[in-house]
């Protein structure tokens, strides 16, 4: 999970306020 | 799944792929044919018109000291500025495949797992897709729209940053004779997206079954909307061969990249896609 963090973060966030 | 219901996840899906894309393939040939009246592309074909071009061009991912390494000679700098402005775009659009992916029917429901491999795998081939319709022989459109980079200029590049953009030109310029429209390729792309022989996959089955319905989708598509165009659906297949050879290469390029430019740094986002890869 950890390899893949952002993607994970991307896929759960519906907003997706993950900063790019 | 009956004609009605396969035709309703094809709207639902273009719906998608409208809300998550903001160039669309009408807008970007209205641009590339000269019927967006006085808004027109700014033209990169040399360094200076790229130095111009710039203030076109997301610079937010680039460091400050980047910008302004004095041991660097000015266009190699320049280059490296091109190709760290390139990645946050690139880093964007993944974040655009991810929403339009999530919103494949389905999608959500399979092992989470499984859905980080599916874009791992599915979402540079899908990148590069959609480069297509930005596309003709003799350059593209980049920036959303803003800018028209061309081939020749691409072609110019030190290498190995010269050899980036070739073979998807190559790619392209088949692609766009097949003609699709935005609607074909939202079901293209969930196509891809949903492929049931991505290394490291936990749980198969309920994703080849997704891609089959979604195939059957898109098949009736382009029988609905391109009566004339014999054996279509097939040959649209065969593209994902070549797409898959195209990815390859460009991930290796990329690490080739990675170990000679010493002021590199990849995009987090992107080094964990390509991070064993291929």
């Amino acid at each position: 999970k950890e390899k893949h963090k952002i993607l994970h973060q991307l896929l759960q966030n519906s907003t997706s306020p993950v900063d790019l | 799944p009956d004609a009605a219901d396969l035709r309703a996840l094809a709207r639902h899906l273009y719906e998608a792929y409208l809300k998550y894309f903001p160039l669309t393939k009408v807008k970007a040939r209205a641009i590339l044919s000269g019927k967006t009246g006085d808004n027109v592309p700014f033209v990169i074909h040399d360094m200076k018109s790229l130095m111009e071009g710039e203030q076109f061009i997301n610079c937010k991912q680039i460091p400050i000291q980047e910008q302004q390494r004095q041991s660097m000679a000015p266009s190699d700098a320049l280059e490296l500025r091109f190709f760290h402005s390139c990645q946050s775009r690139s880093a964007e659009a993944v974040r655009e495949v991810t929403e339009f992916a999530k919103s494949i029917p389905g999608f959500i429901d399979l092992d989470l797992n499984d859905q980080v491999t599916l874009l791992k795998y599915g979402v540079i081939e899908v990148l590069i897709i959609m480069m297509a319709p930005l596309m003709n022989k003799d350059g593209t459109l980049i920036s959303y729209g803003q800018i028209f980079m061309t081939r020749e200029f691409l072609k110019s590049l030190r290498k190995p940053f010269s050899q980036m953009m070739e073979p998807k030109f190559e790619f392209s310029v088949k692609f766009n004779t097949l003609e699709l429209d935005d609607s074909d390729m939202a079901l293209f792309l969930a196509v891809i997206i949903l492929s049931g022989d991505r290394p490291g996959l936990l749980n198969v089955k309920p994703i080849e079954q997704l891609q089959e319905t979604v195939l059957h989708s898109l098949e009736l598509q382009l029988k609905l909307n391109h009566p004339d165009s014999l054996q279509l659906f097939a040959k649209l297949l065969q593209k994902m061969t070549d797409l898959r050879q195209i990815v390859t290469d460009h991930v290796h390029l990329i690490q080739l990249l990675k170990k000679t430019e010493v002021d590199m740094c990849l995009h987090p986002l992107l080094q964990e896609i390509m991070k064993d890869l291929y």
